[in-house]
This record gives structure tokens, sequence and C-alpha cells, in this order.
């Protein structure tokens, strides 16, 4: 496996890359990538070593290919299917963000909630009781979720998700949810994102 | 300053602190807080150094102390105002988390927008024209924004708020701004969560 922060760099410098345009012709230097994406050159060149051989010393590296590399690397090559469970005030704008994700390689494929509300005219996924998560799950493949359920239930309802398969988790829940080893969550916590820069500006 | 990613994890041990219960009494060991951290207990020690002279070796960490130490070093014993730019679909998700937010020592004081729409019933802060911003960060001494508009004009609302004094931004836009040294940036970038996740579930 590669390490989690360099998976997070190469995610970077496949954002990078879209300053190339969609079609991304030509090389780009490590230098000039390494500087929009704001690392130094070595760590760069590390980094992309992951993504088996694609520069030439002194040629630069070959945008098409590269991105092509990055994206088998990181599996974006192929429509992820993702669930979404808690569909309140956060799940309802993330549903809303649809569009978004799918440029990004993931469709939000249905969104679960223990009490689901008459969608919104402006959502298009569909919103379904949590008892059919588990028959959705199974029928699609899905590996990922996206959890935006409180704190008081997080817990639980990343339970159900475990029990029905699901490999990775987008936590946005401010609570450490208790995962068996092989099981991947990644948390945002927004509080603890503006914590971390009020403490830049005293 | 303390390295960005040591700030990280005493606002995580802060979080881990609520397991004790908000009127936190006694002490913790800190291969107990470690544990819940999910840090090695000698990482979470030299962590702990930078808020000064805490536990005593063998006694553990007085609870309480810890909190008020850990509140002062990261700047959130006091109510800071933040003000949040872009008042669509995320944005106004965050709006209607104005208790969470205050829960955790933050408060946002207005929003601002290009197309300022009239506020939903259950948003309370103010949402304002983007000509009001400037004397609204100089009444209230506003350090902090959120930024939650589009990719093409994050750079332009960033140079705004730099313009008006703003040291600290929160960015959900799925753009690197650009910003002089000294002020601090963190990014959510949720597509690149998602995408990190993604190479865990090949
Ligand atoms: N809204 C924000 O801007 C924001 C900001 C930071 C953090 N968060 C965090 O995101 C999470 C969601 O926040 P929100 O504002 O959308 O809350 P919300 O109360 O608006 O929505 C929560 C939804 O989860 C559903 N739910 C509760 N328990 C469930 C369960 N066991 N299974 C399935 N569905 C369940 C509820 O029915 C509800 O629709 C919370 O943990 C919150 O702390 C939200
Ligand atoms: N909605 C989501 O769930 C989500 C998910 C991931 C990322 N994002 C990112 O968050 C940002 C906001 O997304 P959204 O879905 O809320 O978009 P949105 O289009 O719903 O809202 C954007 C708002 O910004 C305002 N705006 C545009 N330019 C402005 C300027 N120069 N100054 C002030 N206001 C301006 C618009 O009037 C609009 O109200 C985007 O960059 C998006 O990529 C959103």
């Amino acid at each position: 496996f590669i390490p989690r922060k360099t998976v997070y760099r190469l995610s970077l410098y496949n954002r990078c890359l879209e300053h190339f345009g969609q079609n991304g012709s030509g090389t780009v230097s490590s230098e000039t990538l390494a500087k929009i994406a704001g690392v130094k050159p070595t760590q760069l060149r590390k980094d992309l070593g992951y993504c088996g051989q694609i520069g030439k010393r002194g040629l630069g590296y070959d945008v098409a290919l590269l991105r092509q590399r990055l994206a088998e690397t990181l599996g974006t090559s192929r429509l992820q299917p993702v669930v979404l469970i808690g569909t309140g005030n956060l799940g309802s704008a993330l549903l809303r963000y649809q569009e978004g994700f799918a440029k990004e390689g993931f469709e939000i494929a249905a969104a679960f909630d223990a009490l689901p509300q008459k969608r919104s005219p402006d959502i298009s996924v569909p919103i379904l009781a949590m008892t059919e998560l588990a028959g959705f799950i199974a029928a699609r493949g899905v590996k990922m979720a996206i959890l935006c359920v409180p704190g008081t239930s997080a817990q639980e309802a990343c339970n159900v998700l475990l029990q029905n398969g699901i490999q990775a988790i987008l936590n946005f829940a401010p609570v450490i949810l208790q995962t068996p080893a092989g099981v991947a969550v990644n948390n945002v916590n927004l509080a603890i994102e503006l914590e971390n820069l009020s403490y830049f500006i005293q």
C-alpha cells in the first residue's frame, strides 16, 4: 500500500495537471508541477515513483500519460458508486453537488436516512429508508459511503455500513469511528479546521 | 510557531478530552489519551510539550488544566467571529450549523454573497452584499473567513478578503489559493477526500 499522506499528494498532483488543459498535451517538468502543488521537486519525484516509470530525466513527464497513471493508481478511471447516509442539512448540500462529484469520478448512487423526507425538487438522487440499504449496496456493489448523521448516531450508522461490506467512509460527524483494520475512514471535522486556523491568527 | 500538523493533533486531543465529560475532572494518563486519539504516547507527550508544563511523570495529566491549556494554545478560549463568503448550496448548510460552530468557539457573524438571496427562515445569520464586507470586517475585527464560492471566483473573493485584513481562510473551492506568507489557508476538497478513499478499496 502507498502511505496515506502520499495518496493525498497524488490526488493533489492530479488536480494540478488540470492547469494544463483538459486535453493536456506536451510535457511538464517536475519543478513546474511541484511549484503548482506547493511541494519540493524531490518529494514529487519520489511520490510519482509509486505510479511506475513515467518521467525521463531532463525531459519531464508526459501530461497525458501522467494523468492516466494517476487515475489508475487512485482507482478513479471508472465511475465509483457511493451511498450517502443522513440527508439533513449537510447531506442535502452534498446531494445537490452531484454534477461536481460526477466530474471527479464519483456518483452518489442513492441516499439513506432514518427519516427519509420528501426529496426537494433540485435533488435527483433517490432518498431511501435505511431498511433498503443492504439490498442496494449488494445490488450495486457499493464499497464507499459518505456519513452525514449526528455524532450521537454515527457509530451505529457506521456499523450498519460495515455489516454490508462498505470498506471506505468519508465521515463528517465529529466523532472518531471505531472500525476494523482494512476499513479506510477519512474525517472532515470543520470545527477542527477552524480551530487549527484560529491558532495562526492569535 | 507550532508546526501545522501538531496543531491538528492538539485539536484532536482537545476533542478526545470530551470523553471525560464536560466537567472533566480527575487525571488521564498519556497512554489512555493517546489510545483514544489514535497516536503513540511518545507523540502525545511531545505535542503537549508545546502547551507548557502540564503533566507529572507517572501521575498523568489533570483533565481540567489540560483543556484550559489547549484552549489557550489554540486561541479558542474566546468566541472568534468568522465571515462566510458564498451563500449557495454549501454555504447555506454551514449557516444552518451556527449552533454547532458556537459550541466549538466560533460564531459566523455574517455571510456575504455577490447575489445575496432572501434568507431562508431557518438561517439566523445576516446575509449581506459584498459591498458591505469591508465595513463589517473593520467594525467587528474579523480575522477569519470561510470561502464557499465556485472555483472560478475563489481567487478574486480571496483577494477581497486579504485586502480587508483577513489572516485565515477555510477554503472549500477546489483551487489552490495564492496568498502571501503569514496568511493561513486550510483547504477542504471533498473530491480529493473521496479519491483518497477510492485508492484503498481497489
Ligand atoms: N451542517 C453543517 O454545516 C455541518 C458542519 C460541520 C459538521 N457537521 C456534522 O455533519 C453531520 C450532519 O449534520 P447536519 O447539519 O446535516 O445534521 P441534520 O440534523 O440536519 O441531519 C442529520 C440527518 O441524519 C439522520 N439520521 C440520524 N440518525 C440516523 C441513523 N442512525 N441512520 C440514518 N440516518 C440518521 C437524520 O434523520 C437527519 O436527516 C453532523 O454530525 C454534524 O455535526 C455538519
Ligand atoms: N455543495 C457541495 O456539497 C460541495 C461539495 C464539494 C465542493 N464544493 C465547493 O464549494 C463551493 C461552493 O459550492 P456550492 O455548491 O455552494 O455552489 P453554489 O453555486 O451553490 O454557491 C456559490 C455561491 O457563491 C456566490 N458567489 C460567486 N462568486 C462570488 C464572489 N466573487 N463573491 C461572493 N460570492 C460569490 C454565488 O452567488 C453563489 O451564491 C464550490 O467551489 C464547490 O466546488 C461544494
